[in-house]
């Protein structure tokens, strides 16, 4: 074969009730970013180009949990990571912990063709992509209905639970008197 | 999570990962992605990128251990997926993407579901959700 290009948009438990409409939706985004990389493979591009830009189209569709449509951390932000790597160098790039980066993916491919380590952290990752003309957002550009939703749940959950085991650690005479 | 590899006409073989991470994290917490030889991973063989269970993943090494299989034992990609799949890591921790020096590709899960696609240059395409 002259190439070959395979993708993902997360694993889990993808509930299969979903309507088909939404169902459709989500495979005609998954064959839309399937062509992006499939035209650039077909043309004689690179698999790094391949790979950044089709990554960049889910990282930019507010389905997926990376870019936009991350989903949020216990303090109600957005913490993204990243990270590419060319097998025929072992050469690599991978950032963790971006807060303003629209586009995660390609600031470790910089990192990879420009600096000499692999890996950057946080706020020395912020600082790296402002040596170059990289897209910039603010946290709510992240933001999505379903995914706030669903750290609201997560919220609830954890504070049962907390309330729960907090339950489990009191003495019975405690445990009467706090259900006074 | 959403990943993608490739293998290109040059013989160039790339694996690239990116996240938001996991609901509700704490204390920059960090999952397998960023972590090279984990969720994210490549050498002149195979190209991988996992999606999941970030801390099963990073204790599988997942990425590096598709690789060393099919370097050592020696096997295929498809081998060396259902081994990472089925022998190391439990129902419902993982899916993994790969793609070959050859241009093999191979799309695995132990989850329910796994949104994912696939191409190459002798027209085989598919998309999928579920099994």
């Amino acid at each position: 074969k002259d190439w070959a290009l395979v993708i993902h948009g997360g694993a889990g438990t993808i509930s299969k009730d979903k309507p088909d409409s939404v169902v459709k939706a989500y495979k005609n985004d998954l064959s839309e970013a399937l062509a992006i990389g499939e035209d650039i493979l077909k043309s004689g591009g690179s698999a790094l180009d391949a790979v950044e830009n089709v990554i960049n189209y889910l990282e930019n569709n507010p389905k997926f949990n990376a870019g936009k449509g991350a989903v949020f951390t216990h303090d109600g932000g957005h913490e993204l990571d990243a990270a590419i790597m060319l097998g025929n160098t072992r050469e690599a790039g991978t950032i963790t912990g971006v807060k303003t980066v629209k586009n995660p993916i390609s600031l470790a491919r910089l990192v990879m063709e420009n600096s000499k380590h692999v890996m950057f952290a946080g706020d020395g990752a912020e600082k790296y992509a402002d040596k170059f003309e990289l897209e910039r957002v603010n946290q709510e550009y992240f933001y999505t209905e379903h995914r706030h939703k669903a750290w609201k749940r997560a919220l609830k959950r954890e504070k049962q639970k907390d309330a729960q085991s907090g339950l489990m650690e009191l003495t019975p005479k405690e445990l009467k008197e706090k259900y006074g | 999570t959403v990943g993608a590899v490739a293998v290109d006409k040059e013989g160039q073989i790339v694996a690239g990962t990116s996240t938001g991470g996991m609901t509700n994290k704490k204390f920059g917490r960090v999952g397998d992605v960023p972590i090279i030889g984990s969720g994210t991973y490549a050498s002149d063989v195979v190209a991988v990128s996992m999606t999941g269970w970030g801390e099963k993943i990073m204790r599988a090494v997942s990425g590096h251990t598709v690789s060393a299989y099919m370097k050592h034992k020696p096997a295929s990609l498809e081998e060396a997926g259902s081994y990472l799949l089925e022998d190391l890591l439990n129902k419902g921790e993982a899916g993994m993407i790969a793609v070959d020096k050859d241009g093999n590709t191979y799309m695995g899960m132990n989850t329910l579901g796994m949104f994912r696609g696939a191409a190459d240059s002798e027209g085989n395409r598919e998309v999928a959700i579920w099994e």
